[in-house]
């Protein structure tokens, strides 16, 4: 799962753009 | 009494947390019973990034949040994500009816590399919220306002955010008058969860480096 390695910011960015795979 | 607008504001945050859940197929994998100390680190890991996306979700639906300023927006989630998530499963341990789930997620995290220091203040923070018996409404309110805290680091426009997160504090002022009429205090308490809450900012960063040393 690609999100393990991304930073807690990276998370929220793309989440607020809407475009986390759910 | 409630103002209409108090309790559409009300309604629509109810509304906006039932939806905060994490996926099934990441808490399927809670249930499952192999257990090693590196599956539960990974599962808490996934189960922490899936919990942020789901915060994310909630917070969007915050009236007024959408129309902060985007890097603020960042600095507000970011300074809010690991207390919301130890809040949020505070709410699950502190169930009457311990679940399957809340033993089996227990059991993982007392198995899973975390040192015992960190693991003591944790439980007692689900003790301590469990104690206060608290309703879906103050949930939901109190994770609003932990999320539109005005003196997050990095946050530039901190009267936008109080003018947002005020309302609330109201609205759960209010609502604590009229549900606990015998407790006084009971509003007080709700606040001063938030403060120890705060500390899991330092445990959590601890944590994750005595994890990395594990």
């Amino acid at each position: 799962h690609s999100a393990n390695n991304m930073g807690l910011e990276d998370i929220i960015r793309k989440a607020l753009m809407g475009t986390y795979d759910d | 009494e409630f103002t209409q607008k108090q309790q559409d504001l009300l309604r629509h945050i109810l509304d906006a947390f039932s939806k905060y859940r994490i996926p099934q197929e990441v808490t399927r994998k809670l249930l499952q019973q192999r257990s090693s100390a590196e599956e539960n680190f990974l599962l808490l890991t996934e189960t922490a990034t899936s919990h942020v996306q789901v915060l994310v979700e909630f917070t969007k639906k915050l009236p007024g949040f959408q129309m902060l300023d985007h890097e603020d927006q960042i600095a507000l989630l970011k300074g809010s994500a690991v207390e919301a998530m130890f809040l949020r499963s505070a709410q699950m341990f502190s169930r009457r009816i311990p679940c399957q789930q809340s033993e089996l997620l227990e059991d993982r995290i007392r198995h899973s590399g975390i040192a015992e220091e960190y693991i003591i203040p944790m439980f007692n923070f689900y003790r301590s919220i469990g104690e206060l018996k608290m309703t879906q409404e103050e949930y939901s309110l109190l994770t609003a306002i932990t999320i539109l805290s005005p003196d997050r680091s990095f946050v530039k426009n901190r009267e936008a955010i109080d003018r947002l997160q005020e309302p609330l504090l109201e609205i759960l002022q209010k609502y604590c008058k009229l549900n606990h009429p015998d407790d006084p205090q009971h509003f007080a308490r709700l606040l001063g969860r938030l403060t120890e809450l705060r500390t899991f900012n330092h445990h959590h960063s601890n944590m994750l480096m005595s994890w990395r040393i594990n």
